[in-house]
């Protein structure tokens, strides 16, 4: 199974649009998908019309208890194919529940392992900061995304995001490796759209992707629909754009 | 003086542009304003041209250690009046710092007492989570304003927001009241920007500044040019809202 976080801890860069329809662009090429939602915000779990606080269990009670493997807690979503772990506000009190238990960033990892033979994919969606839910999905993954608005705020953080997987990278996830840099929000008539994107390709080479994904409405229209963007409406440029970053993850392996 | 906290922690829904341009219309009026990073982003810092990493001094300092205060760390700007206390990524390392202090709450109250005699008002610019650092400003704050991104994932933060704002007014701090919701990214194009206008209107009543901020590249453009809007672009229609709310929050006093 290829475990693919996507992780930056700018705010409103798109992690979450994109963890939802690279979820759901995948399970409609055929692929096993499970999108798990560990940002305590809830928000891929809202993406597809569940109320977070109405939930009888979450991502949470997994990580907590190893008895409660990944199976108890997924629903399933619109899109053959595709299931859903989801979370809630009670997530965020992982942090000081685990904050003394030994290898407290394996949890995630360990909650996985039940999961291995049913699915292809899973993609992961994280919460905008660099701690212990961040570093779980970092520690289980073999590939990470890094979604980049093409604004200037979002240049500064990414030396700091990629120490991290470094660090994640040398001391507990030697497969951990990039799978590439996603500009989103780009808007081909803005100076500030164009020269951000020259910058990240300087800086990134070839880990940036082909694909970008440019603002577009109906990507936030999708989530008050309960649905992704890929069958909200499956011929706006937010989802076929996104078909196309399924279809360029799917074969390219990128080196650094 | 007046302590205002910008929180919100839905990520990217406009906190920093709004400290950084509120901050700047504040001083334009002739206030001596105090802008503290407390987001270890340093977005705030960057967007006045300063590098976060090259920092002798942050707030960090001056929150972990009571005798530096907060004179030591502050900064100029090319704003008259306004000054800015900086932040970088050392600020995130408080948490595990002062896991085990007690009044870890009351930091940013004890560093504000030092500074008092020299300021009218203080805005504080939150990183996006209601962690402790999220929890010192609102502790210390007089008012609390929350941007809104005119979207759908920006609903559902906000009853979880409102619940930590009345916890710290009952435990904490009986001053601290809603200054006011701010409405942004608006595009009145937009069903969805008029749909969640309307949710909001419904749901906050008149907490809901009369001022909304409309989507304006020149917000995104300003801190690479190491400004706030109001100076890099006076006439932008970006600067001119930011120039209405400092009005607007400069004589109202609103109520639930
Ligand atoms: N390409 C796009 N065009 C237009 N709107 C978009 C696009 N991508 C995302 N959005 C919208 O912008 C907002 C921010 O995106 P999103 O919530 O996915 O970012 P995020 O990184 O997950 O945020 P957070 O840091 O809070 O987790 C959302 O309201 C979303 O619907
Ligand atoms: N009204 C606006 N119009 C256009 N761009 C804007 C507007 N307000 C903010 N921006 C840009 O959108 C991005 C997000 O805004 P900003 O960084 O201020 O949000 P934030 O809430 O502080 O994010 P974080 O959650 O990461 O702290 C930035 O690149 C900023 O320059
Ligand atoms: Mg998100
Ligand atoms: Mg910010």
């Amino acid at each position: 199974m290829r475990i693919i976080s996507i992780a930056n801890q700018k705010g409103g860069c798109g992690k979450t649009t994109t963890a939802v329809n690279l979820a759901a662009a995948l399970a409609q090429t055929g692929q096993k998908v499970v999108l798990i939602d560990l940002d305590p915000q809830g928000h891929a779990t809202l993406a597809f019309g569940y109320a977070p606080d109405h939930l009888e269990q979450t991502i949470y009670d997994s990580l907590r208890n190893p008895r409660i493997c990944l199976y108890d807690v997924i629903q399933s979503t619109n899109v053959k194919g595709l299931v859903l772990a989801p979370s809630n506000i009670l997530l965020s009190g992982l942090e000081t529940d685990m904050a003394f238990v030994h290898e407290r960033e394996f949890l995630l990892l360990q909650c996985l392992r039940s999961l291995r033979r049913g699915y292809d994919t899973c993609v992961i969606d994280c919460s905008p900061s660099l701690n212990i839910l961040t570093l779980n999905a970092l520690v289980a993954s073999s590939d990470v995304i890094i979604p980049v608005q093409t604004h200037y705020y979002a240049l500064e953080g990414l030396r700091q995001l990629l120490e991290t997987i470094d660090v994640v990278n040398e001391r507990f996830n030697p497969q951990l490796r990039i799978g590439g840099v996603l500009l989103t929000f780009v808007e081909d008539r803005t100076h500030l759209s164009r020269d951000v994107q020259r910058q990240m390709k300087d800086f990134f080479g070839n880990l940036v992707f082909q694909t970008v994904i440019h603002r577009n409405i109906r990507l936030a229209e999708a989530p008050s629909a309960g649905q992704s963007c890929i069958t909200y409406d499956p011929g706006s440029k937010g989802a076929i754009e996104y078909r196309q970053l399924a279809r360029e993850i799917g074969y390219e392996t990128r080196t650094r």
